[in-house]
């Protein structure tokens, strides 16, 4: 990019923090995980434990994967399963300290990426609607 | 960015083909648009009339929206209510011939954007992911 140095080079100055981060526990059950979900508006949000530390993701997908069943939508299944239950595990992290080139490598595949402290507790997360703000503001200089 | 003349300056390449998007009709009802959202993983979709033009935009959001009562999920709404009561009709859309500049400022705000032939047919979709591998791409170089 033409103005690599006018781009901070970590994650740290896009964060979207902790505190303003919509997210869920793994113990909540699914019917609780779908209210936050759509009064949020967001499709996906993260799963934290009681010690703040990340566990993984949760989509409304997932939910509506897990209670389709053969002949009709279980919707009973809301009340019986639990967030730990459906929740993706297997996503990607990133460090405060992380440069913006390995976030952009992540963000390519994933709408937002989860970001840790040091010490591994949970700092908030990285957009792809940050990244295009600065994006955009570069073309129209 | 650096490399300006090396990224195509329309939205034309980027484009992800009409026949590859997923879809709905205005008169489908909402189980129906329920179901094509889950079985295919995204979290919005176009609406195209039986002409092939754009009507608007579906989400699991709005469709949850659309049914969480007071008391309960009132999931009989799924079979009563159309995709034309909930869908959102204000959207943004892009011609073939946009400029990319044009396509990124609203890609900021929109994870996908149609986009529109000259005769006004839906032709296909600009996604957040292509300009992102675009970006990534360029970083690498
Ligand atoms: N309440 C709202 N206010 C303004 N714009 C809104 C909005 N809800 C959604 N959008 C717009 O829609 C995009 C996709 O949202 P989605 O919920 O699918 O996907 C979101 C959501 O899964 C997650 N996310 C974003 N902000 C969050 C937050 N504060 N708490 C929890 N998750 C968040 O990161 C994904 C990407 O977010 P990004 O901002 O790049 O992109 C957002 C943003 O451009
Ligand atoms: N089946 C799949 N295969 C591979 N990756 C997948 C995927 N489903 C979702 N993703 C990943 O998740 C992102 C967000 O998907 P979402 O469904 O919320 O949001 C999507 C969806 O609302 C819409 N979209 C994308 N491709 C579509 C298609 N073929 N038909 C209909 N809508 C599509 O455009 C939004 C942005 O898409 P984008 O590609 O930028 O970003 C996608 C992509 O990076």
């Amino acid at each position: 990019l033409k103005d690599k140095e006018a781009i901070p080079m970590t994650v740290k100055p896009f964060l979207i923090s902790a505190d303003k981060v919509a997210h869920v526990q793994p113990e909540n059950y699914l019917d609780h995980a779908l209210l936050v979900l759509t009064k949020t508006g967001y499709s996906a949000i993260p799963v934290l434990d009681t010690s703040y530390k990340l566990q993984g993701l949760i989509s409304i997908t997932m939910i509506m994967d897990a209670i389709l069943g053969l002949e009709r939508i279980e919707f009973e299944r809301l009340e019986t399963m639990k967030v730990e239950d459906v929740m993706n595990r297997n996503i990607p992290r990133l460090r405060l300290t992380d440069s913006l080139t390995k976030a952009i490598g992540l963000i390519v595949n994933h709408p937002f990426v989860c970001v840790e402290n040091d010490d591994g507790y949970f700092a908030g997360i990285f957009t792809r609607r940050e990244i295009l703000k600065q994006l955009n503001k570069q073309l129209h200089k």
